[in-house]
């Protein structure tokens, strides 16, 4: 453990914990899109199966494990269940097959291992890596976003991009790289740059985020 | 270097 690969954590557990937030506060999950939170789901499933196969690293590697399965799903019952009309369908249109069915493509010709526990892995490692692309798409649609939505995803951003820096200690320190990780967490971190860019140009100077016509 | 996954990553 590394401060980069600690900060990532916290920023990570920060974004549920904001998103939560919002859709409480507000009583709406307005401007989120059900169809990323939906792979989350799919994300930490698939990738957290080695708790229920034994193989123990840390009871905070658990515990956080734990929170992130049991969070995503609370999440999709808030959205689809408990503030249901608050979701508008017809705003959330990106296609999830064009995520699932590549990931699970590139899991079966990249993967550490040919048993079903690697390749889901490298699938949830893949998928997680674009998850995002339906929430992204649907603020690219609206053209706009409510503050705290932004600061989800500044938060949601920020943990991929902090695990960079923490390859790159790893790297040095135990002499282990992880190349399935590695690039597509870079290309988790890429899918933030535009958001980034008005993130701070904008909502941090106070200003609304609205991306131009 | 090795080339291994980092499992004990979240």
């Amino acid at each position: 453990m590394n401060v980069f690969r600690l900060l990532g954590d916290l920023s990570h557990l920060a974004s549920i914990l904001i998103l939560l937030h919002k859709i409480q506060t507000t009583r709406s999950c307005r401007g989120i899109s059900f169809k990323t939170q939906a792979l989350y789901v799919v994300v930490f499933l698939t990738r957290y199966l080695d708790l229920f196969l034994g193989d123990w690293v840390s009871l905070y590697n658990t515990a956080m494990k734990l929170f992130f399965i049991g969070s995503s799903c609370y999440i999709l019952y808030l959205m689809k269940l408990r503030f249901r009309p608050t979701h508008d369908p017809a705003i959330d249109t990106f296609r999830v097959e064009y995520l699932v069915g590549p990931s699970l493509i590139l899991a079966l010709i990249f993967n550490y291992k040919y048993t079903l526990v690697e390749i889901l892995w490298a699938f949830s490692i893949y998928l997680e890596a674009v998850a995002i692309m339906p929430q992204l798409f649907m603020l690219q649609r609206t053209g706009e976003a409510e503050t705290i939505t932004t600061h989800y995803l500044a938060a949601l951003g920020a943990y991929r991009g902090l695990y960079i820096p923490n390859w790159i200690y790893r790297y040095f320190s135990d002499g282990t790289v992880d190349p399935i990780a590695v690039i597509a967490g870079l290309v988790q971190t890429g899918l933030y740059l535009d958001f980034f860019y008005v993130y701070f140009t904008r909502v941090l100077q106070g200003q609304k985020f609205e991306l131009p016509a | 270097f090795r080339v291994r996954g980092h499992k004990d990553e979240l």
